[in-house]
């Protein structure tokens, strides 16, 4: 464990909680891709299916334990108990355009060709990509609440954390996994547009507000 | 070397 993987987890579980707060304090899951959270459900669950299989630490079984809870506790928020407020007309991205991909290139691309081992591939190419109802849903609409750009900062945060981490690794433990990294950074570019806006309008006290 | 196969990341 080094101080960027670290803090880079602690940003993954902000952004969950800063969401599922948001949705709860407001009674509401305006702004918020359903598809995104059902698409980061199915990241948790196909990753996590290890939980079983091997023990890696406390921390890291606590944690695995954590997301996939809040990320079922958020998608049980949305589709249930808030889904009057739930924004589908905005939410269109089609997720198998996403979902398909992902899975032809975890049966094609991966270290082992075992169920465990293709789940945890596309688990990888999938939440690569999981934002994208999301940002497309922010793009529709033309803004986010700032609560919703803290949301996709903390979690953008997280995975750029994860790049330093895996550069520290490198050189620090001769450690490193392609499949991982060549998607961290496609996950990572995928927030830098948001990033630039987040900086120079959120910070800046103003609401997210693409131009016309 | 390629730590393939070895998750102990979350």
């Amino acid at each position: 464990m080094n101080i960027f993987r670290l803090l880079g987890d602690i940003s993954h579980l902000l952004a969950i909680i800063i969401l599922l707060r948001k949705i709860w304090m407001s009674r509401s899951c305006a702004g918020i891709s359903g598809k995104s959270q059902l698409l980061f459900g199915l990241v948790y669950t196909t990753r996590y299916l290890d939980l079983i299989t091997s023990y890696i630490s406390l921390y890291n079984s606590v944690m695995k334990v954590v997301f996939l809870a809040a990320s079922y506790a958020t998608i049980y928020l949305m589709y249930v108990k808030f889904k009057a407020t739930y924004d589908h007309n905005h939410d269109t991205f089609r997720i198998e355009f996403l979902v398909v991909p992902a899975v032809a290139l975890a049966l094609l691309i991966n270290h082992d060709f075992q169920v465990v081992e293709i789940l945890w591939t596309f688990s990888i190419y999938l939440e690569s990509v999981a934002i994208l109802p999301q940002l497309f849903m922010v793009s529709k609409t033309g803004e986010a609440e700032s609560i919703t750009s803290h949301y996709l900062f903390a979690l953008g945060v997280y995975r750029g954390l994860y790049l330093l981490n895996w550069i520290y690794r490198f050189w620090a433990e001769d450690h490193y996994d392609l499949i991982a990294i060549v998607a961290g950074v496609v996950q990572t570019v995928l927030y830098c547009d948001f990033f630039y806006l987040y900086i120079t309008k959120v910070l800046r006290g103003k609401k997210l507000q693409l131009p016309a | 070397a390629s730590s393939k196969g070895i998750h102990d990341e979350l």
